[in-house]
């Protein structure tokens, strides 16, 4: 199976630490603060495509993510959305191109099946950028916004935060991926029904095992008054995430970008 | 006395909160995020002035706290610093003027003792913006850089980021705050070094008397995992950058601006 996921928000958010987080892999190292800045300087909002082979228990995965460097970081981020719109859209139209072929062998296929959207934690609401960017991917791909470093925000303050973007998202139209809800499986039903109830999944990232107050090793940070840890469904949504992702419904994140997202674009390219 | 801050910063890094948190006073509700969105969507980054009597301990101040909502929050960010570093030369500008008359009644007199500037606890380095702001505040008011919302970040996060924060200070050439070493005083030397090896001081803001694990009751913000606590000189500097600007530095703060950035403004007014 392929898997593309893209990781999209400004610098900083935790966007490396969430994938080394959610796979178990050092796919880049999150210190490397100074190259991707050298990028930015550029101007220029580049996608940055890093692969890897998964063997997530029973299925072996070729996992692709795609990360977009610089966004959101710049002085004047006036259509910086622009090349990660037109990545996605290229990615249908080069698969497009492929199908259309008279002979057609083993086609290339980066098409973007999950597209996480980092939201800082501000604790107030979104920003204009998010809200201008979110409406855009939502009709393009499986948008899945996610509040980063969720252990900013206490208890309180990250309800609240979620409501509001909830909100917002509900105010613009924004759409947002939702696990379907079969109703011939009560079980699925319900997983589905929490899932979509938690959106936006808060996140802490962390690849470190630390020691918990009360002697358990577990992925978090460590702060000196307590560890954030990362699977503690008390703490935040990271398994709620992971098990959207890859357990119950990455064949439906697939199977929705084929079906639903590819076939809009075919349309609209048909249409004019 | 007379002293007036002003806080610069997007919005989100807890200015409100931190104010309130130095002078234990209700400046203006930290929660009030839709009032100051709704400035923000003129695209006019104003200055919001808030004043209130102070009683600290043996001496009554007059403060005035200078907001900038909207500071950094656009999409686009292209000059926004300008109505920030137009209000600290007007305030200078109104001085002069009010000195030049034949007949001098009591001045009003808002020009910035000093300026709290908020970075975005990213953990990788200075934003664009944050330089090319700094830059220009740095040499018209006392300039305190300060590192917000630091309990986002680990031990060994923050000491990195402080790090690589000063570097970027020094290579661009940006002029902070320094409280001056008096060699005749050895203590208040001692503490002026602390002081200054300690910046940009990490600020951890809340006004919430909340319960430590250990049964303390303190101000600090209360998570599932821990208190992080305002005053706990190991969780952040909040009580070193309280010392300075209330304490130990306030009548240099305020002789600073008369004496040095006041006379530099007169003197380029004078030769233009
Ligand atoms: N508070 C907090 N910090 C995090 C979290 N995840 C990563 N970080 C830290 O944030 C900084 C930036 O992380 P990185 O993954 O490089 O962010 P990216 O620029 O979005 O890829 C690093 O110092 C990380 O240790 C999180 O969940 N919570
Ligand atoms: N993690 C963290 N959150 C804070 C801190 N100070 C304030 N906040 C929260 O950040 C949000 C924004 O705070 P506010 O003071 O309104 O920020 P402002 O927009 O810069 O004035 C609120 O939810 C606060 O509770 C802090 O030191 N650490």
């Amino acid at each position: 199976a392929h898997f593309t996921i893209m990781v999209v928000g400004e610098s900083g958010l935790g966007k490396t630490t969430l994938i080394n987080t959610l796979f178990s892999t050092e796919l880049s190292s999150a210190k490397d603060y100074r190259r991707r800045h050298v990028k930015q300087l550029d101007k220029l909002t580049e996608v940055e495509i890093i692969k890897a082979e998964l063997e997530e228990k029973s299925f072996k995965v070729k996992l692709t993510v795609i990360d977009t460097p610089g966004f959101g970081d710049y002085v004047n981020n006036k259509d910086s959305w622009a090349p990660i719109i037109d990545f996605v859209d290229d990615q249908h139209e080069l698969y497009m191109r492929q199908e259309q072929q008279p002979q057609r062998e083993e086609k290339s296929d980066l098409r973007v099946h999950a597209c996480l959207y980092f939201i800082r934690p501000t604790g107030h609401t979104l920003k204009p950028l998010d809200i201008e960017i979110m409406k855009r991917l939502g009709t393009r791909v499986n948008l899945i916004p996610v509040v980063a470093k969720a252990d900013t925000l206490t208890q309180n303050d990250l309800a609240l935060f979620k409501k509001r973007i909830r909100d917002v998202v509900n105010a613009q139209g924004i759409r947002i991926y939702t696990p379907p809800v079969e109703t011939d499986d009560e079980q699925g039903a319900e997983h589905a029904r929490i899932l979509a109830a938690a959106m936006p999944f808060s996140i802490i990232g962390s690849t470190e095992d630390v020691t918990t107050l009360d002697g358990r090793v577990v992925k978090g940070r460590e702060y000196l008054w307590g560890v954030a840890e990362v699977e503690n469904e008390n703490h935040c949504d990271f398994k709620k995430l992971r098990s959207l992702l890859i357990r119950t419904h990455m064949l439906d994140l697939i199977n929705t970008t084929e079906d639903l997202h590819y076939e809009n674009y075919r349309q609209q390219q048909m249409e004019t």
